[in-house]
């Protein structure tokens, strides 16, 4: 049975995306099975996995609204061993048209339970808010994990989030907890960086990954390529991170 | 009259609450009163002015339920000339529970409309979506004010604002408009910057504001001391181009 893990944070450009994508190629790299699922509307995590508008047809949108199965949304990316389920603009109306329908916050977590055996792990890339969308990740998760960029207004929102996952797992979702916080675009030029790190550290202990995601151009360069960083420069310290906090994960998992 | 400006743009992370506070600062600094509304749950506008969480007792959502006036809720910040409407968590609540109310997205608009001749400046800080709170904004607005991160992934999801933009003049604000795009976090030793910044230009032409405001990490660390970067350092260049671009902004309006 797959690991299904919510990469969220409502505090936007923390870097959700970019770890969802990363994160994934770096399991299949080490011959885990991954699926992303995109569930933010910008559908940034099937742009940088190299899809284009054309193959988005049937998407998340319609997993939620139970028009499709997961099977029939899920489809390959260039990575081998990595997975997709898309998604698009009509994912924005998802969240008003599912107000009325019943059991609303379980919608992805029935549709992903009936696929997780061809999975070792599930990434659920989240948009930066505390909707529906987001609750249905946090629904359908065994545990979280939070891209933290190291500046102040990033610190800020953390609280609002792990009480946002408390509501969840008292609610709808027992087992839910978060697994880890990773922190990005540190720069170790910048004294904010060092001063956010010392502060979550010092707050949330070894529940902060040892690994850091250091500020580095080429991972904002790869998506343009359609392409994740661990293909397109493997060398560059942000791929290398990513790996990191691939195999940091696995042991953590290990211990669990 | 006031002008209200609406600084939006689905993409998390990009200069939104940025913008808002230094351009309203940059006014209020040339004798212009300025408003600016916190209508993100996260608060980071508020917490940027120095406004603590035992301050926002009264604030947007209780003006978009009705609960109270806009005058109510406003509050002077330590700037001279610039007010806030600020906001708390409760605002994320704000989403669901007027999904049944009768004209949903005049609220802000109706109260707005009640206290604008006290100030030249209204500017409206959305949160990263483009759910009920930022429609509110869009309804309420004269214009909108983009602001775009120099990143792939912003350019990306351009055309969903501009076309959520068009739906709002259709349908609920015949006058709304893209006033402006502002580049922002343009770093000049990155190619990618000068690749989106060009592609921008070549797209939205004259749209877009001649001043570029740099990557300058004064800007990201004036919020932990509660206060614009106009205010903690004048002479930085982010400092320096939010004035430029406030200037820019009148002179744009002279010619309207
Ligand atoms: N380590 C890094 N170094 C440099 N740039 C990065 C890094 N990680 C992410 N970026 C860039 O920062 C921007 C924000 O990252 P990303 O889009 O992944 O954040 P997000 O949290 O998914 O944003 P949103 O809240 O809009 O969904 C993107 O343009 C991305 O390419
Ligand atoms: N010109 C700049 N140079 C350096 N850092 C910047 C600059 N502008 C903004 N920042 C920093 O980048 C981060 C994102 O900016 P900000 O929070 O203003 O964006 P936003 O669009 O309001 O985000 P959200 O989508 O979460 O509301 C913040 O930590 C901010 O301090
Ligand atoms: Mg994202
Ligand atoms: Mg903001």
């Amino acid at each position: 049975k797959a690991r299904v893990l919510a990469i969220a944070n409502q505090k936007g450009g923390v870097g959700k995306t970019t770890t969802a994508i990363n994160l994934a190629t770096a399991l299949a790299a080490i011959q885990k099975r991954a699926l992303i699922i995109d569930l933010d509307p910008q559908g940034n995590a099937s742009t940088g996995l190299g899809l284009g508008q054309e193959v988005r047809a049937i998407n998340t949108y319609h997993v939620l609204m139970g028009e499709a199965s997961l099977q029939d949304a899920i489809q390959p990316t260039d990575i081998p061993g990595l997975d997709i389920v898309s998604s698009g603009m009509d994912l924005s109306a998802a969240e008003i048209e599912m107000i009325d329908v019943e059991r609303r916050e379980y919608a992805l977590r029935d549709a992903v339970r009936a696929a997780t055996d061809d999975y070792d792990y599930v990434l659920i890339d989240c948009p930066p808010a505390l909707g529906l969308l987001t609750v249905n990740a946090l629904v359908a998760a065994d545990a979280v994990l939070v891209p933290l960029q190291c500046e102040f207004f990033a610190l800020e929102g953390i609280s609002h989030l792990t009480k946002t996952v408390e509501r969840i797992k008292g609610r709808f979702n027992p087992g839910l907890h978060i697994q880890g916080i990773v922190l990005t675009m540190y720069d170790k030029r910048n004294n904010l960086s060092d001063q956010v790190a010392n502060d979550v550290r010092e707050y949330f202990g070894d529940t902060v990954y040892k690994t850091v995601i250091p500020r580095n151009v080429r991972v904002s360069e790869a998506p343009s390529h359609g392409r994740p960083v661990l293909i397109y420069d493997i060398n560059c310290a942000g791929a290398q991170a990513y790996l990191h906090l691939a195999s940091e994960l696995i042991h953590q998992e290990r211990q669990m």
